[in-house]
């Protein structure tokens, strides 16, 4: 893992550290999930406002990605792994997007991320954005799946950052689902 | 406690700033 980037003075801290993860998934359901573990790199840690621009700047944008790729943002110390100890008692909701949107949608969710613009305390675990070849889909994890007041309020903030079509569908799926139909969305 | 709470359009001004480029 690259080193822990210490702040410096005159920087704006985050809330959290954050770490850059980047995945290729081989296409189709059966996945074997070691081999998934095992693809995972970060490729950036920082915590704060300065060091995030620095990090975006050399970063491919989703839309630059190609093939079956996944960009992950979460917190230091949690994994982008259902198995997690902060991940497994939760669930995530996902937007299915069309191409052409993924990189404007995602910087979007960044900010509010990294601006603590969900207001659900310490229930957002990360977000992904998975390049797909017939769509994009952007997922937002969270710690409790059964805590619904508090995926309402995501579900919510997410509509209104992503700034999406009324008529967008959002699905939400635990992480459990998950594990048991072996399959991401 | 209290929380770093930072809206979108700081953030974005923040881009430019010489010290993240």
């Amino acid at each position: 893992r690259t080193r822990s980037l210490e702040p410096i003075d005159g920087h704006h801290r985050l809330q959290y550290t954050y770490c850059i993860w980047y995945s290729r998934r081989t296409p189709g359901k059966l996945t074997n999930p070691l081999t998934y573990d095992q693809s995972l790199r970060i490729i950036a840690t920082f915590s704060t406002v300065e060091q995030f621009w620095s990090v975006q700047s050399y970063l491919l944008r989703p839309s630059e990605l190609s093939g079956h790729s996944d960009l992950h943002l979460f917190k230091d110390g949690i994994k982008p792994l259902w198995e997690d100890d902060a991940n497994k008692e939760g669930g995530k909701w996902i937007v299915r997007l069309r191409k052409g949107l993924a990189s404007r949608c995602w910087e979007n969710l960044i900010l509010a991320i990294l601006g603590e613009q969900f207001m659900v305390g310490e229930e957002i675990c990360g977000a992904v954005v998975s390049i797909r070849s017939q769509e994009d889909i952007i997922s937002v994890w969270n710690k409790t799946a059964n805590d619904s007041i508090t995926t309402i309020r995501i579900r919510d903030t997410l509509k209104r950052v992503l700034n999406l079509p009324l008529n967008t569908i959002m699905e939400y799926k635990t992480h459990n689902d998950s594990l048991r139909d072996h399959s991401s969305f | 406690g209290t929380r770093i709470i930072y809206d979108r359009s700081f953030l974005l001004k923040m881009r430019n700033s010489p010290i993240a480029s």
